[in-house]
């Protein structure tokens, strides 16, 4: 059974791109097979993980508006178990089509649930790890519909904290009317630097506020989290002992987890 | 003559709102009359200095969509010489309402004139400085063609540099096709730490590529400035004597002086 899994939070620079990327690599070192969708038109998980976006052919663009089947956009990473579904600036007018179009919220689902279905099973994914941009459009509902759960990161700052409230509750009401199996996987701690007081203090707020839907496991400030992208590479493979490396690597044992108690 | 100015980028938390707040804090200091202008949904200038966006009546939506005079939207704020034009997340369906019609990528513009025009010359403010949502939509464009000049944040991090490529491009299109007179204020690199390789590696890879498009002051990464917000308060009042507060001071200057070359 598949898992979809959208990385959402329209507060920008939280950390969504690092945390879909080094998920999904996780995920996939881990030996289950990985599908990274790009759904930001800025394509920095196609870069993040080592694809030039100028010499990309076809993106989920084209499975969204072109009818092109989902699998012909996949492409194979460097990296055993994981594929990406690659984006680039064209995704910026999907956003204007799919406003135009009363069943526009369901592209997505529609395009996910042909491949799935079509797919033979020894090659099926086990995890879709949508990353998502820092807005609550059109791409953002897609992704929402189409999954199962998902990830709010949330810097420890003053603002991500501001709107952390109204992204769950954007949310709670998109499970009411359209998507009523969407679950909350998890609030993510991004960026968490304890020696710093606002870190902490954040920290504390929404723990006690949202208690068990936080992780326990926090992603740490790491300057090797901000160089990775730069070499294409995920966290695992470009600074395998890195604390930002621990981070991912025990988030994705918590996910893991999660996938045995449902 | 009242100068308009937008600080855009459509990468993700790179300190847009940070500079928008500080540099109309700093500009209303040096006794200029300055409108800071919140066009995010997410209303984080709004809190920023000082409002609580659920106490607000009249926001930027009531003004672009409802047909209230700009006038009856501002409030003062705690600071000499400042005012706000508040938003809050009403403002997300005015993307949906501006992109559905022809002219609506100029109803900024035609608000802000008519206030202009009609406003004396004693009360009328210097500098309308204009904070935008992380996204290329119809808000964003609203604020660029209602611009005497734009401001680009970028962080000194692999994905803001891959975006700043982009939004040079459709700023380029934008004032072919639009503005013709819509100038570049300056590229600001924001979050500077020069121990770190990666920022010093990025600052020099785009003062090489823009040259003098480039502000020469920098905005260095400092927890003040992320502590100010919760605060409500501009760092020169949270903390004058902060190294974040002499960068803005300093960014202010650069514009100042702008002023008397143009
Ligand atoms: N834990 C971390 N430690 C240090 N730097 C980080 C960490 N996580 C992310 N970064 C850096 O912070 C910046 C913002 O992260 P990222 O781009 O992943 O956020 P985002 O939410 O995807 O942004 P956007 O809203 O633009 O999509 C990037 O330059 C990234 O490399
Ligand atoms: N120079 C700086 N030093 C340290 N922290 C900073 C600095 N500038 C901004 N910040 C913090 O970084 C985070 C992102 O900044 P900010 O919200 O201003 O970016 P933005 O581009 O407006 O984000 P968005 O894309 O969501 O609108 C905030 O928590 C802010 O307090
Ligand atoms: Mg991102
Ligand atoms: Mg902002």
């Amino acid at each position: 059974m598949v898992k979809v899994l959208s990385v959402v939070n329209q507060k920008g620079g939280v950390g969504k791109t690092t945390s879909a990327i080094n998920l999904a690599a996780c995920l996939a070192h881990r030996g289950r097979r990985t599908i990274l969708i790009d759904f930001d038109p800025q394509g920095n998980a196609t870069s993040g993980v080592g694809f030039a976006k100028q010499c990309v052919e076809k993106t989920v663009y084209d499975a969204l508006i072109e009818d092109v089947p989902f699998r012909e956009i996949l492409l194979e990473t460097a990296f055993d178990n994981l594929q990406l579904a690659p984006a680039n600036s064209d995704l910026l007018s999907a956003e204007w089509h799919l406003a135009g179009d009363d069943s526009g919220k369901y592209v997505l689902k529609q395009s996910l649930s042909q491949y799935l279905w079509s797919e033979p099973e020894k090659t099926r994914p086990d995890y879709i790890i949508i990353d998502c941009p820092p807005s609550l459009g059109q791409l953002s509902l897609n992704a929402l519909l189409a999954s199962d759960s998902v990830v709010f990161p949330v810097q420890c700052e003053y603002y991500a904290l501001e709107g952390l409230a109204e992204i769950l509750s954007s949310t709670t009401l998109l499970r009411q009317n359209f998507n009523e199996h969407l679950a909350l996987e998890g609030i993510l701690l991004t960026m968490v630097d304890r020696r710093l007081n606002l870190s902490r203090q954040v920290e504390e707020d929404i723990r006690q506020a949202y208690g068990s839907n936080v992780f326990s496991t926090v992603i740490v400030r790491s300057v090797r989290l901000s160089e990775a992208p730069s070499h294409g590479l995920p966290i695992i493979h470009y600074d395998p002992g890195s604390p930002g490396s621990k981070s991912y690597i025990d988030l994705t044992q918590e996910i893991i987890d999660h996938e045995t108690k449902s």
